[in-house]
This record gives structure tokens, sequence and C-alpha cells, in this order.
């Protein structure tokens, strides 16, 4: 982890994620639920990072010219 | 293994469509276990934090399943402002290198994007009220601005990544690129009793020049929604000051004799002035408290300098001391760079190791890691910060009992090995490889 955190306790146990049925869901009675952007938009970011393979590479020719 | 198929996320007051601020709370508690993979926060902010931790927590085996191991985190930031400094004055970097260096600002739990838009170098900040700045100042009028839909989508980029957007118009000094678009603005250099043709800092004797900074900073208030702007107030050259006879007349007139100290302290109040009246707090390079201006108690002094006029360690002492808040940036410097690992010295820096009292040291605020512009642009911008700055980052989010080089070390490694994974262009620690390395090619 980076940066560390304050507490952390872990252990060798552990659980299967398996991408096409895992998903970021809101408590019920959390006070931010779906339409909440800043949530809504990481949950799209996180679920892309932590499933998808990407590498560097140089940025592409379309992406500097937008 | 057990399955995980979901984590559940609470949030305990609402705050979607707000603006993060010096005082949001980022704490946040992660459970991974048979019953739960649970994140609580009290804000969005900490809940994005936590999302952050849960994506470093998953791993994948050689055979392309991913897990995550049980795990417990209460989580919490040391200090409430993690900032990076980005200099887009000196080469202007174009929006997209802006908006990446955000979203690893993000990885790192950066919080505060210090937005060092313009300088003697270039005025690429796309004025409303005064269009002819970036016209006249910038690189190309057309292809090195900042326009307000810019502007406008870096703020919004932040927001959602817990990130605030910390402006600075750096005055009187540092202020060249001003002149070309707002004639009479700067202070005409003299030899003897001729205009060179040069200019100076910022005219500090005139009425035009408050009335000037009254309307732009009257925009720049209401274009960055930050409580706080930086005004700068480093580095002021008093040369041309010295040189131009209208200004002798003044100094004379205001019984200020040879202190040219005392001028910038009557520019420098006259402008804090302005921006107070338009309810915004402000940040200031280390000078304006180093040359006694006064300032409003709740002022911010960042210090950047690290041996002048004292060690910054002294400095720290001297400004919290006097009952100001105190941001860190002198050990930050990542734009000075040397053939090693040097991430280990930015690293080892104790933001607190001054003498003081315990009401003194909970005045330091935190730090900022600053990125300037000379030898950095959209090339080499990502290799020269990451991860550099994340050392940092840890500095200013994790405990201080935190300090061990050698954890560090295999963690950072481990870290740039991921920011590879998620596309940033991260420079290597020391000899090795990473396995995504091999794994894409």
């Amino acid at each position: 982890l980076w940066p560390w955190p304050q507490y952390i306790q872990t252990s060798e146990s552990h659980y299967a994620i398996f991408p096409y049925n895992f998903q970021f869901r809101y408590h019920a009675s959390s006070a931010a639920q779906p339409g909440c952007s800043v949530l809504d938009e990481a949950f799209q970011r996180y679920r892309d990072l932590l499933f998808s393979s990407s590498w560097w590479q140089p940025p592409e020719r379309t992406r500097k010219q937008h | 293994a057990p399955e995980k198929s979901s984590l559940v996320i609470l949030v305990s007051t609402p705050g979607c469509n707000e603006l993060p601020s010096l005082e949001s709370g980022e704490n946040y508690t992660l459970t991974i276990n048979d019953d739960h993979c649970f994140l609580l926060s009290e804000t969005v902010w900490g809940a994005l934090r936590g999302l952050e931790t849960f994506s470093q927590l998953v791993w994948r085996s050689p055979e392309g399943t991913f897990f995550i191991n049980k795990t417990e985190i209460e989580d919490f930031p040391r200090f409430p402002h993690r900032g990076l400094l980005l200099d887009t004055s000196r080469h202007y970097l174009p929006l997209t290198s802006i908006l990446d260096t955000l979203d690893v600002m993000a990885y790192n739990k950066f919080n505060v994007f210090h937005w060092h838009l313009v300088d003697d170098s270039s005025f690429p900040y796309d004025s409303f009220t005064f269009p002819e700045l970036t016209r006249k100042g910038s690189y190309d009028p057309a292809t090195h601005i900042y326009t307000a839909q810019d502007v406008k989508e870096v703020i919004e980029y932040a927001r959602l990544r817990g990130i605030r957007v910390l402006a600075e118009f750096d005055t009187p000094g540092h202020t060249l690129s001003w002149g070309p678009g707002a004639p009479g603005l700067l202070t005409p250099c003299y030899s003897g009793s001729h205009p060179t043709g040069t200019f100076g800092p910022v005219n500090p004797i005139l009425n035009s020049t408050y009335e000037f900074m009254s309307a732009f900073f009257l925009e720049v208030s209401s274009v960055f929604p930050d409580f706080y702007l930086h005004l700068g107030g480093d580095e002021v050259d008093f040369t041309c000051w010295k040189s131009n006879p209208d200004i002798q007349s003044f100094m004379k007139k205001q019984g200020f004799g040879n202190d040219f100290k005392q001028l910038e302290s009557f520019y420098v109040q006259t402008l804090l002035n302005i921006v107070s009246a338009y309810d915004k707090g402000y940040v200031v390079w280390q000078e304006v408290f180093d040359n006694k201006v006064k300032v409003r108690p709740d002022t911010i002094i960042q210090v950047w300098r690290e041996e002048t006029p004292v060690r910054y360690t002294k400095e720290m002492e001297l400004i919290t001391g006097a009952g100001f808040r105190a941001l860190l940036s002198a050990p930050w410097y990542l734009n000075h760079i040397a053939y090693g690992p040097d991430w280990r010295e930015v690293y080892m820096v104790e933001p607190l190791d001054f003498k003081g009292s315990p009401q003194q040291k909970a005045l330091v605020i935190g730090g900022e890691a600053c990125m300037w512009g000379e030898y950095v642009d959209s090339t080499n911008l990502a290799p020269r910060l990451w991860p550099r700055a994340g050392a940092v980052a840890e500095r200013l989010w994790s405990s201080e009992l935190v300090t061990s080089v050698d954890f560090a070390f295999k963690r950072l490694t481990r870290f740039r090995c991921e920011l590879l994974r998620r596309g940033v262009q991260a420079q290597p620690l020391s000899v090795g490889y990473c396995e995504q390395e091999f794994e894409e090619t």
C-alpha cells in the first residue's frame, strides 16, 4: 500500500473477486446514493483500474490533438 | 477461496455536489472479512481515499484470478493540506497533462493542486476581464492558453478526485508577462533620468494598479471556488523600483527612507485587503512574512527557502511562533534532481522537526511537493514527478512513525509497477523489473 495507512491488520486468508459480477454498492443507509457523481464516477474509474491491464504507451496522436 | 461480489459503501454525511475544502474529513474504515466487504466514511472524500486503498489491496494470481486478503484498515491523513505545485508558465502544460497528473495525485492521496498558472515567462490564463493579458502574454494565444472551459474542467476533474485547486497569481514580482497586455501596470526602469525601455515588478505607487488588481481578482475569486488563493509575494527585485524617480519621490513622501521592503509591504497589504474583501483567504510565500508585511492572522505562510534567510526549520519555528499556519515546501523541490535514489532525502523529511511548542506544531497544516517548469514539459513531467512525489505524499498522509526507508523502498517499488500498469510513465527507483512489463510485451 502507498501511502501506508494509519492502522492495518491483514492476514493470509483471502477471497476471490470475479470481474464479471463484482460491483460497488451503496449501503441502504448511506447519505450518498446512486446519482452521487463523485462516487458513481469513482466506481467506474476503479472498476476500470482494477480489471483492465493497460500499460504505458506513448501518447497517441489523436489524444494530443484533442 | 470464498468469493466477494461487492464492496458496500456507507457515507454518513451528504456532500456529493460540494467542493473539498481544507476542513474536509478524509478518514475511512475498510473491512474485508468473512462477513463484510465494507467501506465506511464520514464524507465522500474519505470514501474516495478508501476506494484507492481497496484498489491497491486487490492482487492477481499468475492464472489471472483476482483476490483480496482479509484486511482491517482504519485510516486518516496526518495533515489536511497535501499539495503538489505544478508550474504551467515556464513551460506550458497541455490540459491532458494536468488531468493525468490529477489522476496520479489521487492514487497518492494528494488533495491540493497548487496551480502556478502565471509567471514572468507567460500568462496562459485567459482572463475575460483582461483578455489582452493572454493574447499578448502567452506563448501562443491560440494553443498555449487555459480557457474558461479548461479551468472549469480542471476544477471539476479535481473535485471528482477529492482535490482542491489552489490558483496562484504571484505579485508584485514575477509579473513581466503581464506587461504587454496591461500597459502602465509594470514599473518602468530608469538609467539615471532616462527610461531604459525595460520593466520591473508591478508599479505599487499608482491608483490605476489597484483598480486593475481589484477588477482582476474579482474575476479570479469567482472563477476559482476554493476559499484560498495563492498570492505569491516572493523574490521581488527592488532594482527597478530603486531606479524609478517617481517611486523615489513616493518613498520620500511615505517616509519609507530607502527601505524598499516597506514599499513591498504597502503594495502587498493593499492587495491582501482587496482579496479579503472578496471573502477569500490567502496563502503567501515566506518573504511576505520575512519582510514583516502585516497580514490577517488566518494567513497561511508557505516555506520554500532551504537556507536563507534562515534554515527552513528555523523559519517554521518563527512562522508558527508568530501564530501563523505554515506549509512546508523547502525540502520538496522535485525539480532538483540528482543521479541516484533522491526520493530517500525527500522521504526522510519530518515536517514537525523544529523547535516549538505543541501549539506551534499544530499550526503546520501540511506541505507541497513543487515541480517548477524550467526543465519540465509534457514530454518528461510524469517520470520526473512519479514516484518521487509519492515520497512526499506518504510523509504527509502516514503516521510520523512510518519512517523506515527499507520498508518504503519495497512498497514504493511495487507501487511504481502499479503506476505503470495504470498507464503512468513512472521512473524506476533502482535496478529491477516490473512483472506487468513482461506480461504486456
